[in-house]
């Protein structure tokens, strides 16, 4: 059955979606791994980094549908991108009121983990882009993953947040039982310029230094420009220092996951 | 009775917060009003910002339990900062759950405006943070607010959102009966080197040609500098190109809010 990875960060901006896109893509060009991307961020930024890989159809049911009225897998409405063996499943602006219909109702943060049922056997690995906070939405990711990675810009109010995502895991173990193991911080954004805002920045993430993932993506403007071609950073410019970096990161999620 | 400012946008950061604590600042240190800052985000990330500036003690009661529960006013529980005019209600981790919280309570849109009742009357201006989403936190800012600041950084994703934003302004005209007037988009994080993006972004945004702020707030580390100092720019490195184009920025709010 698939590992499933989720990305995960309560700060906004810091780089989730590009890395979803990254890692997923990556895992799938330069590790042959057959990657089903998930996207549950009712922004809907998977599908928007990735508009040149899109077939011209889109899922039959939404994946709002499929979690509140628990209606189908996500495997019958994730579709197969222009990218060999890489599957998306989109999310919905519908997503966004996910947060008010389930309020209240019991296992909640488990409807992504049982939609996914089927697709795990057709998968070998899901990526699952999450928004900005940490509410029903990323906790039905972190429920349905094997493996968290976060996400972390060289800022100040991003490293904050850190921590908190680190005590969501330790209740999910805690309260709900599912242990799910750490990938790490991997840092985004970074700019060697930026010295005194980086120091202090690494001084916070050392309390984690078991949880650092080693690769650094620096600020890289190929990477915003993948995005407006619509394709991942392999295929917009493989030799740029975004694609390095991400490419690194992608070798080391797979000897991480599936052994040297 | 006090202006009201709401900053607001969807996609996660754009500068939400840095446009929230350097125009509420400015206002205060440029212009002289009496600003209240009120945080909206259950990140907390203004009082973060402004840490340097803070009095030791904390408020009576938190903003998530004067909203849910309808205690008391936000100026109660407001608290002076060491910049001379500045007023903070910071946020709690528990707005996190007001979404939940509210689910289906009629009116839940309205609480934050019900709250500012008396606050409205000490202070000039009103500045509200707000969560990268356009759920019910958002959406009480907008029906407490009078005037809408929409920051927009120069990429694909950000400027793919900023449509939401006038949408969720138009329902909230027609189907609540409030009206908004709007202050702009604000261009934040611009690096001129990015000239593809750019023109991509600039493009995009042709359509809102009205309602554009015309300076861009350009990328400077000063800005996040100054948030690992937990100061103000202006209080930071007011000569910085960042704190010379929110000074514009704050001027040109002033001249729209209170006539030149
Ligand atoms: N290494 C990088 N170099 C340059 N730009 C980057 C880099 N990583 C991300 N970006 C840009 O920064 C912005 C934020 O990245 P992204 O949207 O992936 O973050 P996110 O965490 O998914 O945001 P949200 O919280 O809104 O979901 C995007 O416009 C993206 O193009
Ligand atoms: N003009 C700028 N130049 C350099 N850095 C900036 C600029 N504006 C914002 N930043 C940095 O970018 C990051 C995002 O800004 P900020 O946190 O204000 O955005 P936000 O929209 O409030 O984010 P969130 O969606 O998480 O609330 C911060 O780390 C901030 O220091
Ligand atoms: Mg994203
Ligand atoms: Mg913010």
């Amino acid at each position: 059955a698939a590992e499933v990875i989720a990305v995960c960060a309560q700060k906004g901006g810091v780089g989730k979606t590009t890395t979803s896109v990254n890692l997923a893509a990556g895992l799938a060009l330069l590790e042959g791994k057959k990657v089903l991307l998930i996207d549950m961020d009712p922004q809907g930024h998977c599908a928007l980094a990735l508009h040149s890989e899109l077939p011209a159809e889109t899922p039959s049911r939404p994946l709002s549908e499929v979690l509140t009225r628990k209606l189908g897998d996500i495997h019958d409405i994730a579709f197969d991108t222009k990218i060999p063996n890489l599957r998306l499943c989109p999310s919905d602006k519908d997503l966004a009121q996910a947060e008010s219909i389930l309020a209240g109702r019991i296992g909640k943060e488990f409807l992504l983990r049982k939609a996914l049922e089927r697709a795990r056997s057709f998968a070998e690995v899901v990526v699952i882009d999450c928004p900005p906070n940490l509410g029903t939405l990323t906790l039905n990711a972190l429920l349905a993953a094997d493996w968290l990675l976060a996400p972390c810009d060289m800022s100040t109010l991003s490293v904050e947040g850190v921590g908190d995502i680190f005590d969501t895991v330790e209740t999910v173990r805690d309260t709900l039982g599912h242990h799910l193991s750490v990938l790490g911080v991997v840092r985004t954004r970074h700019d060697a310029k930026n010295k005194k805002v980086n120091d202090a920045v690494e001084q916070t993430l050392e309390q984690w230094s078991r949880h650092l993932v080693t690769t650094r993506i620096p600020v890289n403007t190929a990477l915003a420009q993948a995005q407006l071609a619509g394709t991942p950073i392999f295929s917009h410019d493989p030799d740029c220092r975004g694609a390095k970096a991400y490419a690194e990161v992608v070798r080391d999620v797979a000897s991480r996951v599936w052994g040297a």
